[in-house]
């Protein structure tokens, strides 16, 4: 299966 | 202040149904530059990214930066009372709790104003790298939203390549499995109708189709849409507003365990 990733893994907080 | 005035208010009721599902509320953030808006879905999968630029109204104005927090199914509430061809103003004092909207209609007989209240959030802006990406894709607009609502009647996920064949939507579930191919055509003579396949390298991704077919309400918003693609990060589906501006969805991909 596969594993749903967050957006917040890939845009760091500004 | 801030005051923002657009002659073709349908844009605006486009845009607000467009988000709505995906993004319960979020900051209406006003600069001179114009008006922004970023906001993750309620599960933190994707991002909406909304940039208005000033010159793309018939008049802005803006004092002070503001952050206005907005209910989106709310504003869509009042939206839904301006007429098609109605002009929209949006107005609001430094520090106002409340962002009138002013409907006109075409010919001026009719003029309404609505307030909406507006909300206290704290949001945490990403920060969006400018990157290359391995494969861009141009294309229609209501092709990209037939695939996705084809597709999601099929299968959860879609796997979507890009190579020098084309751009393949492959998707599988119980009734059996799909795959849709859309190869480089530039023929038809409007630039709108043309598929454009900008590829640096192959790419082959999978995502949640729920996501992807929701990111299709934005196609009453322009004719075209823009696929971007790389490995391993969120594909940007990305909806140019003419002159005024774009929004651009991102999702995160579905990574193997």
């Amino acid at each position: 299966g596969a594993t749903q990733a967050k957006i917040s893994a890939f845009f760091g907080n500004k | 202040m801030f005051e923002a005035r657009i002659t073709q208010g349908a844009v605006l009721k486009k845009l607000v149904e467009a988000l709505k599902e995906l993004v319960t509320e979020g900051n209406f953030d006003v600069s001179s530059t114009g008006l922004q808006l970023q906001a993750m879905d309620s599960s933190h999968v994707c991002l909406v990214s909304l940039a208005l630029r000033e010159d793309g109204f018939e008049h802005f104005r803006c004092d002070r930066n503001m952050a206005m927090g907005i209910h989106f199914q709310n504003l869509s509430k009042i939206l839904k009372c301006a007429g098609n061809e109605d002009t929209i103003t949006l107005k609001a004092e430094d520090n106002a709790d409340q962002l009138t909207l002013m409907f006109e209609s075409s010919n001026q007989d009719r003029i309404s104003d609505f307030d909406l209240k507006l909300m206290s959030i704290e949001s945490e802006h990403l920060g969006i790298p400018d990157q290359e990406y391995s494969a861009e894709i141009k294309m229609p607009s209501s092709e990209y939203q037939r695939i996705v609502r084809d597709l999601t009647s099929i299968g959860d996920t879609v796997l979507i390549s890009a190579t020098k064949e084309g751009i393949k939507f492959s998707t599988s579930g119980d009734v059996g499995t799909a795959n849709v191919t859309l190869r480089h055509n530039t023929t038809p003579e409007k630039p709108e109708e043309q598929t454009i396949i900008d590829l640096k390298e192959p790419v082959a991704l999978t995502f949640a189709l729920r996501y992807l077919n929701n990111f299709a309400k934005a196609t009453p918003l322009a004719p075209v849409v823009k696929l971007s693609l790389t490995k391993d990060l969120p594909i940007v589906v990305e909806y140019q507003i003419g002159e005024l501006g774009a929004v651009k969805f991102y999702l995160a991909p579905k990574i193997d365990d």
